[in-house]
């Protein structure tokens, strides 16, 4: 029998690793894959889009994904929706704003990530609540 | 688990901060 002992849980683990994550990615320390969205350069962890995004799971879960360094995202009026969602990926935290929402929300539903989308609507249907 | 009768909190930091770029 193995000897009687404790378990230590680290309840900030988690979000200790997301924030050194985000300082690689910030510093682009093993960033592996360049988003080019609207010919603006956004650099990432791979491992973190597939984490996060239905999208990304099915563009880099084969063997193929294995290849892409540089994947172009739809420009136009979404495009800015982008780079919030890049943040919320390493930080937990999505900016929202009555102007920036519906741009998030379409680039939410692009990258499939269900969550975020019913996040959007919610605020969305608040702020047009009187 | 085998052998383990308790779990304990740790609150503080579990991991080294990677220094913050200037």
């Amino acid at each position: 029998k193995g000897a009687l002992g404790y378990v230590r849980e680290f309840t900030r683990h988690s979000s200790d690793v997301l924030g050194n994550l985000n300082e690689l990615r910030l510093r682009g320390i093993l960033t592996d894959v360049t988003l080019l969205v609207g010919g603006q350069p956004l650099r990432a962890h791979k491992a973190v889009l597939i984490a996060c995004s239905g999208f990304f799971y099915s563009i880099f879960r084969g063997r193929a994904g294995v290849g892409v360094d540089v994947l172009s995202l739809p420009g136009g009026p979404e495009a800015r929706g982008f780079a919030p969602l890049l943040d919320f990926m390493y930080t937990s935290r999505l900016r929202l704003s009555p102007a920036t929402a519906p741009a998030v929300l379409a680039a939410a539903t692009y990258l499939q990530m269900e969550h975020v989308v019913q996040a959007c609507h919610r605020f969305i249907q608040t702020s047009y609540e009187p | 688990h085998e052998g383990v009768v308790a779990t304990v909190k740790e609150a503080g930091r579990s991991i080294h901060e990677i220094p913050r770029e200037e």
